[in-house]
């Protein structure tokens, strides 16, 4: 991998070439594994089965290295406001360097990543949770959910938060209907 | 408003109206978006108040209602089907509501059927003269079609195939509409002509009278019973003893059975997954990405108005926000939901390409559309139903309260993982597609556009 500074992993050339070649080490050990076994004379469908942890990790790291170049792809052509394209390419960034630093292992694994580089990954992942952080609230407005859609307590538009809890509380029907439990067990109970 | 929140508004980078306008794909776009929405939201029927109160029974009679006054709301509006504003009354309602396999009802017979069927179900299934339902998976099997074993035997004598379930694991299982709604039903079935097996077709089986609803011979249909969510869905099973029906009840736009027995067909057998590779990629956006961006919304806009315990010493107890690992924890989420969203847009623009080209029956892009859905499928309700679970433990105890939504939210998402195909089998029919590419771009063949970059790798051997 050609990143020289936590910097570099900021392109996405740097990060969409780590997928690329991930998926397709995943995918090609895994299709020497199955030529291995069926040359050593195990059955097809054994071979198979054996190497099926593989396969679908090897389907994960296709899907995800998809999904990282086609979010790559289009920031590029955000042509709205420039605020909106420097955002989502920070979310992009994120996005990619999140599944480097909680899939390390897959990226090491033949070296392709470095000990130091994996450094760099990291430090670059954590200098950008606080400058999307300061975007937080604006991104998911962007979303448009109204309250009712949220249905949620803690989710509302106005953060009034405890007051709502509060209030949808009182209204459950453990609230509203009187328990036979009362007259059926605990006053029996208290006046023992 | 409460000051915490209002304040986080002020400082944003960007205009939220312009980035709504390039999430829904124009400002035009989302007019109309948020007309359908203020249109369902100021109509009591729709309303999702008291969701949280209500038992199963009445879950399911609240989105019952709501779907047949969906119908005189769409009329009423002149929403139609094929409008700009179909999409976004799904999400509107927060998928509250009943006859969703009604539309793959349709869906299935619309893809699948000739024009002849199509003619003659769809004004039917539109108007609401029957309610559909779409029966696949069984007791015993899932996601493998050819493991089915309902059976649909041609009886040439009368022109009829005979339906069975001759075992209790072939009973069907989880259909939605099925335990209380439908009166009729798209059934695979395992199609013998002669004693010959000719592998799963679909069938229109109607189920239940369409005078006092009540089963119909050799039907057996009812309700599964409690489920971790999806109150409001009468995900049902069925039986079925030598139900006869009439040899045009199988769909036949690909295939068909003449009258004589003889088995035509045109196409390859994987046609029978289009409906499923379709319904995939639809679900993908109003299933698992409308969900996990609502769950990013509930925690982190909590997360700014819940403080607790100080940064700095001798200061206000901080914003959660604040804390690194609060951040680590929601916003990669929020990335992913914006990613997914993405690669939502890209994946029905693939699909619709791959339709055309299958209109024109050329299936070439089948496989390639196949392995996608299901890869896709998979890693995004696996990566969005852990993303809305980080979002539901960020919230700390409120986000246990099912006044919070999410654990809703948590229980709905989590069955994306499972139902139209168990994202395991999924993945491995991606790898399957991916061994064959990497295969023939090892011997130098041509791959598709996704798969190019396979033929860089010197295999080893």
């Amino acid at each position: 991998c050609p990143a020289k500074n936590k910097l570099d992993f900021l392109s996405p050339d740097i990060y969409m070439e780590a997928y690329r070649h991930t998926a397709a080490r995943l995918v090609s050990s895994t299709a020497a594994k199955l030529q291995d076994l069926t040359q050593s004379g195990v059955k097809k469908h054994d071979a198979w089965n054996q190497c099926t942890v593989q396969l679908a990790r090897a389907a994960k790291a296709h899907c995800h290295y998809i999904t990282v170049k086609n979010f790559a792809e289009a920031v590029v052509k955000i042509e709205t406001q420039a605020g909106i394209q420097k955002i989502m390419k920070h979310l992009c960034d994120l996005f990619a360097l999140h599944g480097i630093f909680s899939n390390a292992g897959i990226f090491l694994h033949d070296g392709y990543i470095s000990g130091t580089q994996m450094d760099m990954v990291t430090a670059s992942y954590l200098d950008l949770l606080p400058v999307i952080r300061k975007d937080a609230v604006p991104l998911v407005d962007a979303f448009d959910f109204t309250d009712k859609s949220l249905n949620s307590a803690l989710g509302s538009y106005d953060g009034q938060v405890y007051q709502r809890l509060y209030e949808w509380a009182q209204k459950s029907p453990t609230n509203t209907q009187m328990s036979p439990a009362y007259e059926r067990y605990l006053k029996p109970l208290l006046h023992k | 408003i409460n000051p915490d929140i209002a304040s986080e508004r002020q400082t944003a980078s960007f205009s939220v109206e312009k980035l709504m306008a390039w999430l829904d794909g124009s400002a035009e776009h989302t007019r109309i978006r948020r007309a359908v929405v203020e249109a369902i939201e100021c109509d009591p029927v729709f309303s999702r108040e008291n969701q949280y109160f209500q038992s199963q029974n009445e879950r399911y009679e609240e989105a019952v209602k709501k779907a047949v006054h969906l119908q005189k709301k769409m009329q009423e509006m002149g929403w139609t089907e094929n409008g700009p504003e179909y999409k976004y009354i799904y999400r509107a309602l927060a998928g509250d509501v009943a006859f969703l396999l009604h539309r793959v009802f349709m869906r299935s017979i619309s893809m699948l059927g000739s024009d002849k069927q199509v003619a003659k179900w769809i004004p039917l299934a539109t108007q609401y003269q029957l309610i559909g339902s779409y029966a696949q998976t069984e007791l015993g099997h899932g996601t493998y079609l050819q493991g089915l074993e309902t059976t649909a035997v041609f009886d040439i004598t009368t022109q009829e195939f005979i339906l069975n379930t001759p075992k209790i694991s072939a009973m069907k299982w989880w259909p939605g509409d099925m335990g209380r709604s439908a009166t009729h039903t798209v059934a695979f079935a395992q199609l013998y002509i002669h004693g010959k097996c000719y592998g799963v077709h679909p069938f229109i089986v109607q189920i239940r009278s369409l005078q006092d609803h009540s089963l119909c011979p050799g039907i057996t249909a009812g309700d599964i019973g409690p489920k971790m969510s999806f109150e409001h869905a009468d995900n049902g099973f069925l039986m079925l003893q030598n139900v006869r029906i009439p040899r045009e009840n199988m769909l036949s736009k690909f295939c068909e059975v003449q009258p004589d027995g003889t088995y035509v067909r045109w196409g390859s057998q994987k046609i029978n997954y289009f409906t499923m590779t379709s319904v995939r990629i639809s679900l993908i956006s109003d299933e698992v990405i409308t969900p996990v961006m609502k769950a990013c919304t509930i925690a982190i806009r909590y997360s700014v108005v819940r403080r607790q315990s100080k940064l700095k010493p001798g200061e206000q107890e901080a914003k959660i926000l604040d804390y690194q690992t609060q951040q680590e924890k929601l916003l990669p989420q929020l990335a992913a939901a914006y990613a997914f969203h993405l690669i939502s847009n890209y994946l029905q623009e693939l699909f619709d390409r791959g339709y055309r080209e299958i209109q024109r029956k050329n299936f070439d892009m089948l496989p390639e559309l196949h392995a996608f859905s299901s890869g896709f499928k998979a890693i995004i309700t696996q990566y969005c139903t852990s993303a809305v679970e980080i979002c539901l433990r960020a919230c700390g105890g409120h986000g246990y309260s099912l006044l919070s939504g999410l654990p809703s939210l948590y229980t709905k998402i989590l069955a994306s993982c499972i139902y139209e195909g168990e994202n395991t089998i999924l993945l491995l029919q991606t790898a399957r597609f991916l061994i064959k590419c990497f295969m023939a771009a090892s011997a130098g063949q041509p791959v598709p556009p996704s798969v190019t970059y396979l033929a860089a790798v010197k295999p080893g051997k």
